[in-house]
């Protein structure tokens, strides 16, 4: 990446940063679509020996040799198995049956995560400037478990057992599926025992935002992630007819369009098809569009596919409009046609032009890379949001990463829009998704992992959590660009990372494989079920009062029930009261308690304040929520935070009422 | 109709097969022959797809409903999970 590092304030000199030999001790796993190891952010000079903990394989096959790795690249393999029984042979002419990355998506992430410097990097000239992954000098392994027709449980699974025999120690899936109960869900099952083996597990959220509910991977031992935006954009412009400019974003690099404005057509007008207007494949009328700029609306297919469907049917530009769902979002993508993707008020606006001239015209032009863009981070539109429908008392996603427009390694064997006609040949791609801001936290993960060896994955998780900002320096929320509106932490979860001041967080929250026993007892689990997630016998004390108000988490979820539902006219108050148990991390020091509560809730914290007087003390406190009666559907937010003066540990709470 | 429910049951789907090595029979001295005989009590052409060793305890395979039905009825087996596709994000 080119921008983040500067962004996340890894570019600073801080003290405590983990020297690079320590760095270069610590393996990143990534289960992808492969990798394209001829990068050069494989490079491995200035490495020293893999470390000997190292018992991973560079596995030979199609295109694919031993001397592929490198002291960068460690480790690299294929699980194809599980795909192969459900699809038939691989087609060799199609995808590769060994670790070699056809499709890209694994070569971003990887390199994301922990690519090598590469000076001059650039899309055709978009987002120069050195790249690097958060980790530089961390050792990577891949693990192919993506081909053309999806990604299969029994072949990840097979990933997670092999990655942790391996000795990786940080693993980043930037994939999810269906989340049945964990116990019916292999991934949150491997990552389980990965978890308990102290290996730290990063996934991505999902891209179904803005809708809530719509988390992958929320199992409790898996750090899931968001994404939001850089302070960067790479601005296109329409002219129209009526002398307004409009600015959006593109990453088209091809032959521009001449100066003199050409006419102009809305898709849903130039189509036979009730959704003519998303330019979905071969629903153009040709006679109505050849010659033209068409605005298609976003939605329904892919956003390149759709420029491609205006050039084949003879149009010479595109204008990609947000709808609803998708608000002032602007993604740029590396178009094969002319093409600006606009926010929805400038769609809105572009349209309504249409229908009122008698012939619209408008021309588009390319610009430059734009850094210093404000507000950022803000929310991407198509990140996954809570609450956590599979555990309301988790809150989920626990924060969010950069994950727009990130430029990242890519394939050799794919265009950067991965279409078929797309011929060119990139290094680097700039592309968007919460497959994108995953493997920054796996990098960063990696980097706590280095600066403090003997931490946990729920320590590592811990500080990266309560360390999260989710105000700007004004104050004011983060943003969530489907709606301009502030985020909540159902969007954000305990907000945007912030690695600096993760590497120090003060305190953390220690979550033991005990806890997550605890936890799954609270979920009225059997001994049956816990050994399917666990491998160990474990059997609930029917004596104790297990509840998940009570796993030890860096945030807070709290699921309330309205006086209808609990049965009765009932006005009083609920109460609710959560245990938690901090671990010291730093100096000596003595940590108060402040609450940013609503006026719906009463928050009492016991004891308001916390001693430590050596490393690794533990000391616990509850909260109690005394929360008013609410109509069904409504949705509170709190904060609480524990100081010492130098250090702030900072926790979200989300009430919800049903 | 029967012959469309006959031909269902008789197609094969993948499965992850947890199982409990903890209660791997004594005539046993090695988990993966024990994997292999479980799977063969149900189907005597269902190969192993992968042996899980490090995270989980089991194997992946091809089977019926009908199989799936069975094996998960033996002793030492903690689950029978149907394949699940994933999607990159």
């Amino acid at each position: 990446t080119t921008r983040t590092p500067e962004f996340l304030g890894l570019g600073k000199s801080v003290s405590f940063f983990p020297a690079s030999e320590k760095v270069s001790e610590v393996i990143i796993g990534v289960l992808d679509t492969g990798v394209w190891p001829e990068l050069e952010s494989f490079n491995d000079a200035g490495l020293g020996p893999v470390p000997a903990s190292w018992k991973g394989e560079c596995e030979v096959g199609k295109n694919f040799t031993s001397s592929s790795c490198n002291r960068k690249l460690i480790g690299a393999r294929y699980f194809s198995k599980g795909y192969e029984a459900a699809f038939g042979a691989i087609d060799e002419s199609q995808e590769s049956k060994s670790p070699r990355d056809d499709d890209g998506h694994g070569s971003h992430t990887s390199t994301t995560a922990a690519g090598s410097a590469v000076t001059g990097a650039s899309l055709f000239g978009f987002a120069a400037g050195t790249a690097r992954g958060m980790a530089a000098e961390a050792r990577v392994a891949t693990y192919k478990v993506c081909w053309l027709g999806g990604c299969f449980s029994s072949d990840i699974l097979a990933a997670i057992d092999k990655a942790v025999e391996d000795g990786v120690n940080v693993l980043s899936l930037s994939l999810g599926g269906s989340s049945p109960d964990y116990y019916r869900d292999n991934v949150a099952i491997g990552a389980f025992s990965a978890a308990a083996q102290g290996v730290f597990v990063s996934c991505s959220a999902g891209n179904g935002g803005p809708s809530s509910g719509t988390l992958s991977n929320v199992a409790p031992w898996i750090t899931t992630v968001g994404a939001g935006t850089l302070d960067r954009d790479f601005p296109a412009y329409v002219t129209l007819g009526n002398g307004k400019k409009i600015t959006g974003e593109s990453l088209y690099s091809g032959k521009p369009l001449p100066d003199s404005l050409l006419p102009i057509v809305y898709a849903g007008n130039a189509s036979n098809s009730t959704s003519g207007s998303l330019c979905l494949s071969s629903t153009l009328n040709p006679a109505k569009v050849a010659g033209k700029i068409v605005v298609c609306d976003r939605g329904g297919n892919s956003r390149v596919q759709k420029g491609l469907v205006v050039k084949e049917a003879g149009g010479v530009g595109m204008i990609l409009a947000n709808t609803e769902a998708y608000g002032e979002e602007q993604l740029a993508d590396a178009h094969l046609t002319p093409t600006a993707a606009v926010g929805k008020k400038s769609g809105d606006a572009i349209k309504s032009y249409i229908s009122s001239d008698a012939n619209p015209t408008a021309t588009i032009s390319t610009g430059t890379t734009r850094l210093g863009v404000q507000p950022s981070p803000v929310v991407a539109a198509f990140s996954s949001r809570g609450p956590n429908l599979l555990t309301p008392h988790i809150l989920k996603p626990d924060l969010i990463a950069p994950g727009v427009n990130i430029l990242a390694g890519w394939t050799g064997g794919a265009g950067p829009t991965g279409l078929d006609s797309d011929k060119r040949h990139v290094a680097f791609n700039i592309i968007s998704g919460t497959s994108m801001s995953c493997p920054h936290i796996s990098g960063l993960a990696a980097l706590l992992k280095a600066a403090h060896p003997d931490w946990s994955p729920a320590a590592i998780r811990s500080a990266l959590m309560t360390t999260a900002y989710s105000t700007y320096k004004n104050g004011e929320v983060i943003q969530d660009v489907s709606n301009g509106s502030p985020s909540t932490p159902f969007d954000i979860g305990a907000g945007h990372v912030n690695p600096t001041a993760a590497l120090d967080p003060g305190l953390v929250y220690d979550t033991t494989t005990d806890d997550y026993f605890a936890f799954l007892c609270a979920l009225n689990y059997s001994s049956l079920q816990i050994k399917v997630i666990s491998k160990r016998d474990f059997t609930c004390n029917g004596n104790k009062n297990y509840k998940l108000e009570d796993l030890n988490y860096p945030s807070f979820a709290v699921p309330l029930e309205t006086p209808s539902t609990r049965g009765g006219e009932d006005v009083a108050p609920t109460t609710v009261k959560y245990t938690r148990t901090l671990t010291n991390k730093g100096a000596p020091s003595t940590y108060k308690v402040s609450v940013t509560a609503p006026k719906e809730v009463k928050i009492v914290v016991e004891p308001e304040s916390l001693s430590f007087a050596e490393a690794n003390e533990q000391k616990s406190y509850t909260v109690t929520f005394i929360a008013s009666p609410m109509p069904s559907g409504s949705e509170s937010f709190a904060r609480l935070e524990w100081s010492d003066g130098k250090h702030i540990v900072g926790s979200p709470i989300a009430f919800t009422w049903t | 109709t029967e012959a469309q429910k006959s031909n269902r049951q008789l197609k094969k789907k993948t499965y992850v097969i947890h199982m409990d090595r903890t209660n791997m029979p004594q005539a046993f001295d090695d988990h993966f022959k024990w994997y292999d005989s479980s799977l063969k009590s149900v189907s005597n052409s269902a190969q192993m797809l992968y042996s899980y060793n490090t995270v989980v305890h089991g194997f992946s395979t091809r089977l019926t409903v009908e199989e799936a039905k069975l094996i998960e009825k033996q002793e030492g087996i903690l689950a029978v999970i149907p394949e699940v596709k994933y999607e990159l994000h």
